[in-house]
């Protein structure tokens, strides 16, 4: 899947990847 | 923990040592966000167990487009209730070894 990342100005990374489907809905 | 609808999970195996840890967030129910949700996919990062704020990390991602200033209370509660969670994990094992 695509991944982008983003840093945020505190320095901190964010990166967005794909939701993980099979875990979407766990009891 | 509550059903914010922003879901937290470790993104790494926690070995029980570590400060910094990986998680990962995402929306599972857009409708418990009072604003509207652009659907990015999940959110991958690190959070110092020790020293970090679950509130200042949900600022920083409404600071970078992720959410609207409106829930960043659900997405700081939704951090701060994993974050209790590993804790707490961390010392049933430390007080089950002993």
């Amino acid at each position: 899947g695509e991944t982008a990342q983003v840093v945020h100005s505190a320095g901190r990374k964010f990166i967005v990847s794909p939701v993980p489907e099979a875990r979407l809905k766990e009891p | 923990a509550e059903d914010t609808g922003v879901r937290v999970e470790l993104n790494e195996e926690d070995d029980g040592e570590k400060v910094s840890i990986a998680l990962k967030l995402w929306v599972e129910d857009p409708k418990k966000l009072k604003g509207k949700y652009k659907d990015t996919g999940a959110i991958e990062f690190t959070f110092d167990l020790v020293n970090e704020v679950p509130e200042v990390v949900a600022q920083e991602m409404v600071e970078s487009g992720f959410f609207l200033d409106c829930d960043v209370k659900v997405v700081g509660k939704s951090i701060r209730d994993r974050v209790a969670l590993i804790k707490w994990r961390r010392e049933r094992t430390v007080s089950s070894g002993n």
